[in-house]
């Protein structure tokens, strides 16, 4: 049984991934089983489907601007497609002879096919909806840079203007992200994270202040705010990161290093 | 999403089709 990564994707997947693994079950135990009944009408309410989805897929491909989505997507919709296709060709082929072995052949392997060619598109789908945080997450990181050069307190407040609604940004869609996540771990370290970048951020702001008072009066002790300010931004930039690096991690990833 | 929702039309149509192509098949079993 496949693990899928999100709830979503779990929850659209996972029926039918089941049923799947039961009708190679119960075909493989059957051997020359009962004759099969006219699919017709089940794989024609299919084919509709596909053709839906592929119109869909397509308006996505064509209304994104992430690259990576433009070049996978395309095959994943022609991996449905052609599943699609192998399930006509069973149903007519059950219609001439309901006992057909190649024809139940067809079947199971057109029915894997929709399964794997829709669970390629979800996953890169998704894949894209995660380089969209991860954008947020870099401007984050962009942002953070800058705080060492901030030695007024005007450009103080344009960083915060900056900042805040690219940092709430951020808040927002990983905490969001990590509800859907089904790997326990994954979801509990972007909260961990997430709750270390709202403790630092505040803190990080007050000793940019401490620095620009400190320079604006008499520079004594500019050296060490300065030191100071540059650790919690250090610190915040690595809680970024290591939020970066997990958004990327697939349940599979895990699986594989293991 | 879009591409959410015709991919759960998929998969509700699938899933009838595997239905219908399993119920054959359990009688033997």
């Amino acid at each position: 049984m496949p693990v899928f990564h999100t709830k979503t994707i779990e929850s659209i997947l996972e029926p039918v991934a089941q049923q799947v693994s039961r009708l190679v079950i119960l075909h493989e135990e059957a051997e020359d089983g009962n004759a099969m009944p006219d699919l017709s009408r089940p794989v024609q309410a299919v084919s509709i489907a596909v053709t839906n989805l592929v119109k869909v897929g397509r308006e996505t491909i064509n209304n994104s601007d992430d690259d990576i989505l433009k070049q996978d997507m395309p095959n994943s919709l022609a991996r449905v497609e052609d599943a699609s296709q192998l399930l006509e060709h069973a149903s007519a082929m059950l219609r001439a002879d309901p006992y057909s072995g190649p024809a139940r052949k067809k079947l199971i392997e057109g029915s894997r096919g929709i399964l794997q060619g829709t669970s390629a598109l979800l996953l890169c789908f998704d894949e894209s909806e995660v380089r969209k945080i991860i954008r947020e997450c870099k401007r984050v990181l962009d942002y953070l840079a800058v705080s060492e050069v901030i030695d007024t307190m005007e450009d103080l407040v344009q960083f915060l203007k900056d900042l805040s609604p690219c940092l709430s940004k951020v808040t927002r869609e990983v905490s969001a992200r990590e509800k859907e996540l089904t790997h326990q771990v994954h979801s509990e370290i972007l909260v961990r994270c997430m709750e270390q970048v709202k403790i630092l951020a505040p803190i990080l702001i007050c000793s940019m202040k401490v620095y620009i008072h400190i320079v604006e009066q008499d520079g004594k002790g500019a050296g060490e705010a300065a030191e100071n300010r540059n650790y919690l931004a250090a610190r915040m930039s690595d809680e970024i990161q290591e939020i970066i690096r997990v958004l990327q991690l697939t349940t599979y990833d895990e699986d594989q290093s293991e | 999403e879009m591409i959410l929702e015709a991919a759960k039309g998929i998969m509700a149509a699938s899933s009838a089709l595997v239905r219908a192509a399993n119920a054959a098949q359990k009688e033997l079993i």
